[in-house]
């Protein structure tokens, strides 16, 4: 087939089955042309004595260009499909350092998981001077601009693109400076094309990370980064972390729900979603051999 | 308390600007992890300590449970991020237990790495409630991406899913229990053959 459902009439993904992308979301009776990507940033290099010439690294993120896909969009992801009762997921490999699984589950959740596993990122062989990896979703929602964030998890702040309420702003580093800590929430709400009824999509990370909305209907998340100069703030070294002889590797989750911008208790939705997952369900393991199934 | 107090020296450090931004040097980074680490191992003892006493105590079970609850081991499971948990992988019957730390009814589906069958030797896997209901599982295998994460020391190749619902500020268990033949009689049974090119799925 050319596309791939999983999950339910009440909450579905739709994959393109040769490229291996999401291309569509069905969440609650409301439509969404959904692309999820990753790209990287490539680090800046300088001898860090002017302005101008900031190294990316610890404190400092100035990307040089923009953003570059990890595969060259001829490039098909390699996937695997499992389905069942309770949940549908598809495990994906994008190039040798990008994977991801992607979760619907049939029951008792509204939200779509993107759990990615980024790393080991290239070493100082890399002809870049450094990664940076970002998620991205990308839409057909027309934002003009305008997103949300969390303000440090209270809060939900409007975010608009080379903008400052409070002065006129000139943004030198497009990317840099339109970035936002996103603890908890990041959101958009526009219409799509030909359409009179506005949608909202909503990214909720597992851990604060750096975010923001570059073009119309479009999000993304860093998830892993890697770099090889000191950017001269004091640390004295590269942002260049190893486990086992390698770069490190990360693993974590986005949660992705959308609806109708109707839907007032949207916003109170996502917020708990981020309760739930800042305050995970602990797990403690104990033997069941003293237990028959009568005495349980 | 001691433990309790550990862990509020340690997130009182992890407070530090550099550890909040990432901006510390690396074996700054590496002490940090320690130092958490030390601290939650200890708060988890702790926590079982504190589960142990509830249960022994409880008035709403058999003296029989008051009993072996005093004993029970309650082991956290630290790995569960990279798919490892030496207790849902070794044992053929356990308990998992799970605390709500939230003041309202969370259900969250829970993820145990779990031994698939073969095609030779099936494994099925039963989950059962605090009433002794089945619940609804499902075997998923774990990506080769994941199984050979460096570090991960575990030989589990799938995951035991089902869905949990724990009161709030409360606790809830659930049985597992592993048969080595395919259970035909099982109660929502589920098994995967380790073999995924043999495995099939229905549209």
């Amino acid at each position: 087939a050319d596309q791939l459902v999983i999950g339910t009439q009440d909450l579905s993904l739709t994959l393109d089955t040769k490229s291996g992308r999401v291309i569509n979301g069905s969440f609650n009776g409301t439509e969404l042309n959904l692309n999820q990507e990753f790209l990287y940033y490539r680090g800046a290099s300088g001898n860090n004595e002017v302005f101008e010439n900031r190294s990316s690294g610890a404190y400092i993120f100035r990307p040089n260009g923009t953003a570059h896909p990890i595969l060259d969009g001829k490039d098909s992801i390699k996937f695997d499909f499992v389905a069942g009762d309770l949940i549908d997921e598809v495990h994906q490999t994008w190039g040798d350092f990008v994977h991801q699984i992607i979760r619907v589950y049939k029951v008792g959740v509204d939200y779509a998981e993107f759990d990615w596993v980024v790393g080991p990122l290239p070493d100082k062989k890399d002809p870049f001077d450094g990664r940076e990896i970002i998620n991205r979703f990308t839409t057909n929602l027309k934002t003009d601009g305008h997103f949300a964030t969390d303000s440090n998890g209270r809060e939900t702040l409007h975010r608009k693109l080379n903008h400052r309420d409070t002065w006129n702003v000139s943004i030198v580093e497009q990317e840099a400076g339109n970035y936002y800590p996103i603890t908890s929430l990041l959101r958009l709400t526009g219409m799509p094309e030909n359409s009179d009824k506005g949608v909202s999509l909503a990214v909720i990370p597992d851990r604060a990370q750096g975010g923001s909305s570059l073009a119309d209907g479009q999000l993304e998340l860093m998830v892993h980064r890697r770099l090889f100069r000191d950017d001269a703030f004091g640390v004295g070294e590269a942002l260049n972390e190893t486990a086992y002889g390698e770069g490190l590797i990360a693993r974590g989750t986005h949660y992705v729900r959308a609806g109708s911008s109707e839907d007032k208790t949207a916003l109170g939705k996502e917020r708990v979603l981020a309760q739930d997952v800042l305050l995970p369900v602990i797990l403690f393991f104990s033997s069941g051999k003293n237990y028959s199934k009568e005495q349980w | 308390p001691d433990s309790l107090e550990l862990l509020r020296e340690a997130m009182g450090v992890m407070q530090h600007h550099d550890a909040i931004t990432g901006t510390e040097k690396q074996h700054v980074a590496e002490d940090y992890a320690k130092l958490l680490h030390d601290a939650v191992s200890g708060c988890a003892e702790s926590s079982g300590d504190a589960l142990r006493k509830i249960f022994a105590n409880a008035t709403n079970v058999s003296s029989q449970y008051n009993k072996m609850a005093v004993n029970m081991e309650l082991e956290t499971c630290p790995g569960l991020n990279i798919s490892q948990c030496a207790y849902s992988e070794r044992e053929d019957s356990f308990v998992v237990t799970l605390y709500n730390p939230l003041a309202r009814t969370k259900k969250q589906f829970v993820r145990l790495p779990v031994q698939a069958g073969t095609q030779e030797a099936q494994i099925s896997y039963t989950v059962l409630d605090h009433e002794g209901k089945a619940v609804p599982s499902q075997l998923v295998p774990v990506p080769s991406f994941v199984r050979n994460l460096p570090g991960r020391t575990a030989n589990t190749t799938a995951e035991l899913i089902f869905l949990a619902e724990i009161p709030p500020v409360g606790v809830a268990s659930y049985l597992v229990n592993r048969q080595k033949t395919k259970n035909s009689e099982g109660e929502n049974a589920d098994y995967l053959y380790a073999d995924l090119k043999s495995a099939k799925y229905n549209k």
